[in-house]
């Protein structure tokens, strides 16, 4: 369960029209459960701030369950795959 | 590509159809989310183009063999590749020595480059397949701009993790395109839309929102039913047909009677040549003979043409087949199999034909009946037009949707069997530039073609508006007015589940008279019905809802469709339509019913006029059956005599409700 795997942690339309201000409530928002704005960094692979707002992270099970009871998110969701059809 | 158009009656030599009213989509911007593009390719010359629109804020963007300022021009306007959660989730470096690929936009793979070709590739004169499919390709919309979004990395069947496809939406939202392609699938079962692990339903949720209509492939898990993928009703979710067009190959046996197969076999005929069966001697002989196990134990296939037999509709059982007889220096293969859609090369011109099982039966009874079987293999042939009938593919994936059966599922269908288009060298198919490729993949670019140039007539309609203009005037039969079959066993007539409204008829869809149209607040209805909380609803649109107390029915969402799946005594369901059409215009009601279904449409006649261009109507569905039944279909159309506004009506029966059916 200490294993991260990249989640995608999902939070609706956009709160700001700046997209930089998204990135950084993203940043500022993951530091609160990962413990640092380094590691908050570190672990962010993408901040969705253009067309809704999110992020994917490298997450461990524990840290997906704290940070989707947050009251920004929506739903905290595994990465997956699809295929060509 | 170069039969597509013209099957689908836009084709460039007639001055008055859709493609000519819109400038061929000149303006519009598709984006596709696939494997790259290869940019060399002459399918994405921009002779002719004016400048790239200025709202247009994308680029091209650098990478291994990928120049972002001299790989892209007029056509290919935008080039982007997203890896990072690809690698982040397989935790080390993307080995590209087993699997080549480029850590940029440039595609290897092929697909990205066949699909942007569909969509909106340039004019090519004398494109083919070794000679086969020979004519002039072209996308759509050719003169429409692409914008390639790279989100699929060539390890086995392409991988395209969910993160890369979310933030591949968030760009092209913010880029500009106008409409987003995506041929990609996921695995059965599906998850939820707002609870989906694969991004496509959460990331096109907003590109919808925004205004940007989103196509998608729905899937290659047919024929089977409730394999239908991407299935949110936001999305235009596309099923493949057949095209009016085969490569026949000649099969003579030594008995002078000619069957006539088919193959892309390009090369030399093979002249008079033994033809052989595998067979075991012993209680169960046929074993030696199936195709995907093939066994020579007792038979010499040493320059000979070999017959054997599948059950497996892939490609799979062909592919190993030809492998067992070229090792065991044979020289060509007759494949006995049902129709599967999946036809391909064997090699350098080694030739493999299929036939269906009475045929292939019919060449087992002359080997066993002859005493030096003999066989000639001709060479394909590309045949166009009558008699090449359409058919839904045998892969194409079937509704209802597993999720929501109450929302029909696919919407449309489109051509995706054998298309030409321009592929990457890389791909084992490709010849001259061009590859014959086969799957939902291929039909979803043709809708998002179509919906480019309806994009350019109309460029206020909504995503909704689109998908109801091509679902409504879509053909019920083939162009010329024949029935469309739905491969499977067995072939039987094609009803919804297979088509959605039908073969899209892009002329038609360009005048549709009326549409029913949707809006956020109509999917939010979907969302309630469905049974979302208030509170995921509320983040995913940033407005406070609260869905009503008396949980909306999922009947009502406006689609243009009429799907009820669990059917009890009767049910009452609403729809609205706009009137986009002459202002002053009166319809009347046309109820074709599914058997043993009783339809009463209130009011059956709709009066528009400048100041009532919506108008909302009821329609009052009761069976008369008494038990569980499976789906009947009809039909209810919207005339004022010029336009015919026709949505599919499927109803189920089930007196016992969740019931599983398999006394």
């Amino acid at each position: 369960s200490a294993e991260s795997r990249v989640h995608i942690v999902y939070m609706g339309e956009r709160q700001h029209n700046d997209p930089k201000l998204i990135t950084k409530f993203h940043h500022d928002l993951l530091a609160t459960i990962v413990g640092s704005k380094e590691a908050a960094v570190d672990s962010m692979v993408y901040s969705y701030r253009h067309g809704f707002s999110g992020f994917a992270a490298k997450l461990t099970q524990s840290q997906a369950q704290q940070i989707s009871e947050l009251p920004e998110v929506v739903h905290v969701i595994p990465n997956r795959f699809h295929s060509l059809q | 590509t170069t039969r597509t158009w013209d099957y689908l009656d836009i084709s460039s030599y007639s001055p008055l159809n859709l493609l000519h009213d819109t400038h061929m989509g000149d303006g519009i911007i598709i984006g596709l989310l696939d494997t790259g593009v290869w940019p060399e390719s002459v399918v994405f010359n921009d002779d002719g183009l004016e400048p790239i629109p200025a709202r247009w804020k994308g680029h091209c963007e650098s990478g291994q063999l990928f120049n972002g300022t001299t790989d892209c021009n007029r056509k290919l306007i935008g080039a982007k590749y997203f890896i990072d959660g690809f690698l982040a989730e397989n935790n080390q470096p993307f080995n590209t020595t087993d699997n080549p690929d480029y850590m940029s936009p440039r595609d290897s793979f092929g697909h990205g480059t066949h699909t942007s070709t569909i969509a909106g590739g340039s004019f090519v004169a004398n494109a083919s397949y070794k000679g086969l499919a020979l004519g002039t390709s072209r996308g759509g919309a050719p003169r429409a701009r692409i914008a390639m979004y790279k989100v699929c990395w060539n390890v086995p069947q392409g991988q395209c993790s969910s993160a890369d496809i979310l933030k591949a939406f968030d760009e092209a939202i913010h880029d500009g395109v106008d409409v987003l392609s995506l041929s990609l699938g996921t695995q059965i079962p599906l998850f939820a839309e707002v609870d989906e692990r694969d991004g496509i339903a959460i990331g096109s949720f907003h590109a919808v929102a925004n205004g940007i209509p989103v196509v998608c492939a729905a899937a290659n898990d047919g024929p089977a039913a409730q394999t239908v993928h991407n299935t949110a009703p936001w999305i235009i979710t596309v099923a493949a047909t057949t095209l009016d067009r085969s490569f026949p190959t000649p099969i003579m046996l030594g008995n002078n009677v000619t069957i006539l197969g088919q193959a892309w076999y390009a090369g030399k005929e093979i002249g008079l040549t033994g033809l052989v069966y595998p067979e075991n001697p012993g209680l169960r002989p046929a074993l030696a003979g199936v195709c995907e196990s093939l066994s020579f134990n007792h038979t010499s296939v040493d320059g000979k043409v070999v017959l054997c037999f599948t059950t497996v509709t892939r490609r799979s059982a062909v592919s190993s087949a030809v492998s067992a007889v070229r090792a065991a220096g044979g020289v060509g293969l007759i494949v006995a199999k049902n129709p599967g859609h999946v036809m391909g090369p064997c090699g350098d011109d080694f030739p493999c034909v299929v036939v269906d099982y009475e045929l292939g039966t019919q060449i087992l009874f002359y080997i066993r009946s002859a005493r030096s079987p003999t066989v000639t293999i001709s060479p394909s042939k590309t045949l166009v037009g009558k008699p090449a009938s359409t058919k839904v593919a045998t892969f194409s994936s079937r509704g209802p949707s597993s999720i929501t059966p109450a929302i029909l599922k696919p919407d449309i269908a489109a051509p995706g069997v054998s298309l030409l288009a321009a592929s990457s060298p890389l791909d084992t198919f490709m010849n001259g530039g061009f590859a014959l490729h086969s799957g939902t993949s291929m039909a979803a670019p043709v809708i998002s073609g179509i919906i480019a140039l309806l994009k350019a007539k109309h460029p206020n309609w909504s995503p909704a508006a689109i998908r109801s203009a091509i679902v409504t005037t879509a053909w019920k039969t083939d162009p010329f007015g024949e029935p469309i079959f739905a491969e499977g066993s067995p072939r039987k007539l094609a009803d919804p589940f297979d088509f959605g409204g039908g073969l899209v008829n892009p002329n038609r869809a360009s005048k549709p008279g009326l549409v029913y149209d949707m809006d956020t607040d109509d999917y939010v209805h979907y969302l309630c019905a469905v049974g979302y909380n208030d509170s995921a609803i509320s983040k995913l649109v940033r407005q406070g809802i609260a869905c009503p107390s008396a949980k909306p029915s999922v009947l009502d969402v406006n689609v243009p469709s009429i799907t009820i799946p669990n059917l009890r005594n009767s049910a009452t369901l609403t729809r609205r339509v706009t009137n986009v059409g002459p202002p002053n215009s009166t319809y009347k009601a046309l109820v074709e019913s599914p058997f043993g279904i009783t339809i009463t449409v209130t009011p059956n006649i709709l009066v528009f006029h400048s100041t009532a261009q919506e108008i909302s109507y009821q329609v009052r569905v009761s069976t008369s059956h008494q038990v569980n039944t499976g789906y009947y279909f009809g039909s209810l159309t919207w005339t004022d005599g010029v336009h015919n506004v026709t949505i599919p009506i499927s109803a189920r029966t089930q007196i016992l409700q969740n019931y599983a059916d398999e006394n």
